[in-house]
């Protein structure tokens, strides 16, 4: 028998309604459904091959590809790489208000530090209430210097001020928190961009919430457009989610998940695991 | 008012020669898509489709009304429905220290819609009061004060305090004895999953006896709204939903299923990371936006 152009829509519709269910944005689920349908509408199948179980193994095999984008990123080779070319490894991070961005920083920091790396963070948000506080208590507990100057100061100089100083005093990495920012709001997008031109970061790494819907998609693609995503952390996974909204970031942005936050405590950044993810949003 | 998706499927519907059953299903689906874009639980938007495809195709035109116009009447009419009860007013009640505690999951914008609500209460005349009970995260106190310090709204907290409970009990009757008319609570951030959280925040609601327990969600919340608001609402009753940052590009949804799953009212929404960035809950706009 042949897989009719019908029979495929009455199904990828219900597996698009699974995905959207999982969080995956459904512009991205529906472009999923159509590529997925031009590889299959005509195609001949046998007679007791049950096509709902041939499109679920086209999904699961496209959803991992996605997940395994040709780009990759790995922290350590590339802090390994600069620290032989003497200068350290800058890593600005963004993203939307509260995903996670200063608690991911000191992950990070903490991280880093247990592999024998030096680290000094920028506390370059200096507009939210209590930000500054925040990134030195946390920087307290995982034993880092923070580089900061007022509230109300220029995100760019802190950040500047912070490479430098890296630069100086020979340490391996530098970590720019910003501040949480709507990918909507023109100035704080500009401001953003000023900070990227200004540092040059060598990683700027999207700070994206877990449970976010069809918005993690939104961001994504805007944070990359203004200042171009090397990679991301997806935080929060740990609030019984689906994990869809990975599917979304690493296709619009085309670039890897490095980590994955799981819990509020210093020790809740694990590496990400596609299979995990794909296996998830399937179930 | 009416959103742009919802009158560009109705335009779409009306511009075809005959508003055939075909027409009429496609116009289902783009409703659907509106709504599942909007991030509001799947399961509903199927009910909601349901509901407008039945009458769409059970009911007969009422006077003076357009086979158009018809449409956007029950289509208006359902989503009107999934809002829920009409406009909420937080009630103040006088004589007394009005305990309102904040809860919600981490970062959804508690610590800041605590200020915004403080703010809210003293433009209307009432003596405020904010207490951070947030005895978890690094620098909750300090986030408070700051905001507190901004709007001349005095701040109680303890950064060496573990215990939440018994430092919300001393912030509360710091404030009852000054003759406060209003002591809002921040709590610390948590989700369903976190069994001692989610325990401890029930313990704290039983000890301060709040006259209203408000669920903070952030508007990009996705399919997980409803599951999460219902933990919630089974350890704490909610009284209202403050949906925060409707000022991105997320529609609020996953807050629309939230209400609607705890059948808690909306009495807020944030626009922004401002202090004065608050507006009363108002179902049209909402709706409209949703749909656009
Ligand atoms: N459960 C859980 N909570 C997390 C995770 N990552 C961060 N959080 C919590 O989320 C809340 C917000 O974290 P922040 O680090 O302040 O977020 P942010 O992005 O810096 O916030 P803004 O700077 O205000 O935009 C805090 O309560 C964190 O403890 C995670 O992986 N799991
Ligand atoms: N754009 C926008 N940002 C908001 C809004 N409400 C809160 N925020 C921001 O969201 C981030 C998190 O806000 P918080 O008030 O720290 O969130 P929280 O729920 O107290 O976080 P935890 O205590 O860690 O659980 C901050 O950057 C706030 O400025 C809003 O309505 N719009
Ligand atoms: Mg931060
Ligand atoms: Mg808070």
């Amino acid at each position: 028998k042949t897989l009719s152009e019908e029979s495929l829509d009455e199904i990828l519709w219900d597996f698009k309604l699974a995905l959207v269910s999982a969080d995956v944005a459904l512009p991205v689920a529906e472009e999923l459904a159509e590529k997925i349908k031009e590889t299959l509408v005509g195609k001949k199948i046998g007679i007791l091959e049950n096509p709902r179980k041939l499109v679920l193994d086209v999904l699961r095999n496209t959803l991992l590809k996605i997940l395994n984008p040709p780009s990759k990123v790995d922290i350590f080779e590339m802090l390994e790489k600069n620290r032989k070319m003497g200068k350290p490894t800058v890593m600005l991070f963004v993203g939307f208000n509260g995903t996670g961005k200063t608690t991911t920083i000191a992950k990070l920091a903490n991280l880093l530090k247990k592999h024998g790396y030096s680290v000094v963070l920028a506390a370059a948000d200096t507009f939210r209430a209590g930000s500054i506080e925040q990134l030195e208590k946390l920087a307290k507990r995982v034993g880092v210097r923070v580089i900061k100057h007022q509230y109300g100061a220029d995100p760019a100089a802190v950040a500047y001020d912070a490479v430098m100083h890296a630069k100086a005093k020979g340490i391996d990495a530098v970590l720019i928190d910003t501040a949480g920012r709507v990918q909507t709001d023109k100035n704080l997008m500009d401001e953003m961009k000023k900070i990227a031109r200004v540092v040059e970061p060598d990683l700027t790494i999207f700070v994206g919430d877990a449970l976010a819907g069809n918005d993690a998609f939104e961001q994504a693609q805007k944070f990359h457009e203004a200042v171009g995503i090397d990679c991301s952390i997806l935080t929060k996974v740990d609030a019984d989610v689906k994990g869809g909204s990975s599917i979304s970031i690493v296709h619009v942005t085309g670039k890897p998940i490095i980590f994955i936050g799981t819990g509020t405590s210093l020790d809740d950044l694990k590496e990400f695991d596609p299979e995990w993810f794909v296996n998830n949003i399937l179930s | 008012k009416l959103g742009y998706a919802l009158s560009n499927a109705v335009g779409k519907l009306l511009g075809r020669p005959l508003a055939d059953e075909r027409a009429i299903k496609e116009f289902i689906r783009d409703i659907q898509r509106a709504l599942l874009q909007a991030d509001v639980k799947v399961e509903q938007v199927l009910e909601v489709s349901k509901r407008i495809e039945k009458r769409a195709f059970s009911e007969k035109l009422p006077p003076g009304f357009s086979r158009r116009e018809h449409l956007i009447k029950i289509a208006y009419e359902e989503l009107t429905q999934l809002m829920g009860k009409k406009s909420y007013r937080l009630r103040i009640k006088p004589n007394k220290t009005n305990v309102i505690m904040l809860v919600g999951i981490q970062g959804s914008g508690k610590t800041t819609s605590a200020a915004k609500l403080a703010r809210y209460f003293q433009k209307k005349g009432y003596k405020v009061g904010l207490v951070c009970a947030d005895t978890y995260r690094l620098g909750a106190y300090e986030q408070l004060l700051q905001l507190g310090k901004q709007i001349g709204v005095n701040v109680y907290g303890d950064p060496s305090a573990k215990d939440p409970v018994d430092l919300a009990l001393k912030g509360i009757e710091k404030f009852r004895k000054e003759g406060y008319d209003v002591v809002i609570v921040d709590t610390a951030g948590r989700h369903k999953d976190e069994e001692s959280l989610m325990r401890e925040m029930k313990e704290l609601a039983s000890k301060i006896k709040p006259d209203e327990v408000i669920l903070v969600i952030d508007a990009t919340i996705g399919q997980q709204a409803e599951k999460q608001a219902k933990a919630f609402h089974e350890s704490t009753p909610i009284g209202s939903i403050f949906v925060t940052k409707l000022d991105g590009s997320a529609k609020g949804g996953g807050a629309l299923s939230a209400a609607a799953a705890t059948g808690a009212p909306i009495s807020f929404i944030g626009v922004g990371e401002k202090v004065d960035d608050i507006e009363e809950f108002d179902p049209p706009s909402f709706i409209g936006r949703l749909m656009g």
